[in-house]
């Protein structure tokens, strides 16, 4: 069975 | 909940801030793919990459006994751009696990 991602990616801060 | 997922062993790791930055970046955050903060780059000079210890891949459960776990990615970020910020300390603690 295929698992779909539905939430959304996340961005990407720099520290 | 019974489900053999095996849990990856958290390391403590110590930053000591040596350098003007700290020299990491992060992804996600809770209601993302990515639930909890993970490093996505440690650019040399930087604190973290002095310290030797962080690595890309990581995922980062507290910061000096902050938990992040349900934090959005940018209460995240802001709770370890504080850590770093604040001159009551010389250095951060980072709960991380070593995904695999």
């Amino acid at each position: 069975r295929e698992k779909r991602l539905t939430l959304p990616p996340s961005e990407i801060t720099l520290l | 909940n019974g489900s053999p997922v095996p849990v990856p062993t958290p390391n403590l790791i110590r930053v000591v801030k040596n350098s003007n930055t700290l020299g990491i970046a992060i992804e996600g955050g809770a209601n993302t793919r990515q639930p909890l903060p993970r490093i996505v780059t440690i650019q040399k000079g930087g604190s973290a990459h002095n310290c030797g210890q962080l690595k890309v891949g990581q995922i980062i459960l507290e910061v000096n006994g902050i938990s992040l776990r349900g934090r959005e990615h940018k209460d995240a970020a802001k709770i370890i751009a504080e850590a770093f910020k604040t001159k009551e300390k010389d250095h951060i603690d980072f709960l991380v696990v070593d995904p695999g």
